[in-house]
């Protein structure tokens, strides 16, 4: 196995050194709330500030996915899970790195010496290096049991500090298989007790770096960022407004053969159902005019009543006018 | 921005992500300068405009009105910059996305 340093994947266009805390850096933006307290969001602010400030180099990539680990016991072993779901088809993966909190030293010792009472006890008992077996399984669905994807060895010469360990190999191949949920055993040879008492910012994560080929084709941002549908499904609602029909509506217009002659792009079929509803960007954006508030709406009526009023009392004074001028 | 001048120019557009309703999963930036293009493409279209051959084309299509009904060139955007979006997925993992062609550099007829 290869000694103490974990390797950090080419991709990796961070600063913090595994086995450095990146915390130790500036401290987080503010605004950013609760999540700065996981060092996965430390981490990832990290990368953005540094992605800001240099740019993404050619072979970089342009999507870094963070992919927090969720406590969990496998056939009575506490292992690390994580959901890679969110990964994307057209995500092509460049390097994966696993990153993970070494403790000072090992629960059982720690009681062992506090027992004993010996100050160079923990001196005494504390091996120079520790080995950590990193076992990672893929988990199916409704199974107990996971399908081991790799096995990595490591060798810790710090305690009580962050390590990094390339993962790339693993990750492409849980996405190859369809297998996205992997999850991570942590054995360093003791008897497992549950989980060490960690706090929730040392629990281990994932960084995935990819290129997304999917970014420069048109609309990529609302594929990712627009989180509401325009368009909400309205299958078999009977509440349904006539014009919201889920049948391909009619087309009323004359039928012109030549695209010269109706505007439209020669190789586009607009007869075709995919057109009907989310190429329609008129329609998108009525979405998102702001409703107007119950004070505000109740102003407006009372405006458009007034209007109302006014043209009442417009028509009645020209009607009175005429009667005047005739007289 | 009356002062703005009337020929195609790039003019300054901040955007806010609160004021679009995305602002609850994007961690950063909160706005950014997307600015926009606006203006004429008249004829005859100085080199500042940067007017493509085509522009120029049925810009003078347009001048001379021999083929009713042909608008103006467009202004448009032409060289565009990425921005680094660091976001929320709907698994609350943090991710970090460049998107390409986010603000405007400059424009062109």
């Amino acid at each position: 196995s290869p000694p103490a340093c974990p390797v950090q994947p080419p991709a990796d266009p961070d600063s913090s050194a595994p086995g450095r805390d990146p915390r130790r850096g500036s401290p987080p933006p503010p605004g950013l709330g609760s999540i700065a307290q996981d060092m996965v969001a430390v981490h990832m602010l990290k990368l953005y500030e540094k992605y800001n400030r240099e740019g993404s180099r050619p072979g970089d990539g342009n999507t870094v996915r963070s992919f927090k680990a969720r406590p969990e016991f496998l056939a009575q072993k506490p292992l690390y899970c994580f959901n890679l779901t969110s990964m994307q088809d057209s995500e092509m993966i460049l390097a994966a790195t696993f990153h993970f909190y070494a403790d000072k030293r090992p629960r059982h010792r720690e009681v062992f010496c506090k027992r004993s009472k010996n100050s160079s006890c923990r001196l005494l008992h504390l091996p120079p290096v520790l080995q950590l077996n990193l076992v990672f399984q893929s988990i199916h669905q409704n199974s107990a049991y996971g399908l081991v994807k790799g096995n990595i060895t490591v060798l810790l010469q710090r305690r009580g500090a962050w390590h990094a360990k390339d993962i790339s190999h693993i990750v492409k191949e849980s996405k190859r298989a369809g297998e996205l949920i992997l999850c991570v055993e942590l054995d360093s040879g003791e008897k497992h007790q549950g989980f060490p008492e960690q706090v929730a910012s040392h629990l281990p994560y994932i960084l995935v770096y990819a290129n997304d080929l999917a970014i420069s084709e048109p609309n990529s941002v609302a594929g990712t960022l627009q989180r509401y549908d325009p368009f909400p499904p309205s299958d078999g609602d009977p509440n349904l407004s006539p014009n919201a029909s889920t049948e391909t509506r009619v087309r009323r217009d004359t039928y012109l053969a030549s695209s010269i002659q109706n505007n439209e792009l020669p190789e586009v079929d607009y007869s075709n159902n995919k057109y009907n509803k989310h190429d329609i960007w008129e329609n998108a954006y009525r979405s998102l005019k702001p409703k107007a508030s119950r004070k505000d709406r109740r102003r407006k009526g009372q405006e458009n009543t007034e209007t109302l009023k006014k043209s009442q009392v417009l028509n009645f004074d020209e009607k009175t006018m005429k009667k005047a001028r005739r007289k | 921005q009356w002062n703005e001048p009337r020929i195609c120019s790039r003019r300054y557009m901040k955007v806010d992500f609160a004021d679009i309703g995305w602002n609850e999963w994007i961690i950063s930036p909160k706005s950014f300068d997307a600015y926009y293009c606006a203006g004429a493409c008249e004829f005859p279209m100085p080199k500042i405009v940067r007017p493509s051959n085509h522009a120029t084309i049925q810009s003078i299509v347009k001048a001379v009105g021999i083929i009713p009904g042909i608008p103006e060139p467009c202004c448009v955007p032409d060289k565009m910059s990425s921005l680094s979006v660091l976001f929320l997925d709907e698994n609350k993992n943090v991710v970090l996305k460049v998107y390409p062609n986010m603000s405007v550099e400059t424009c062109a007829c």
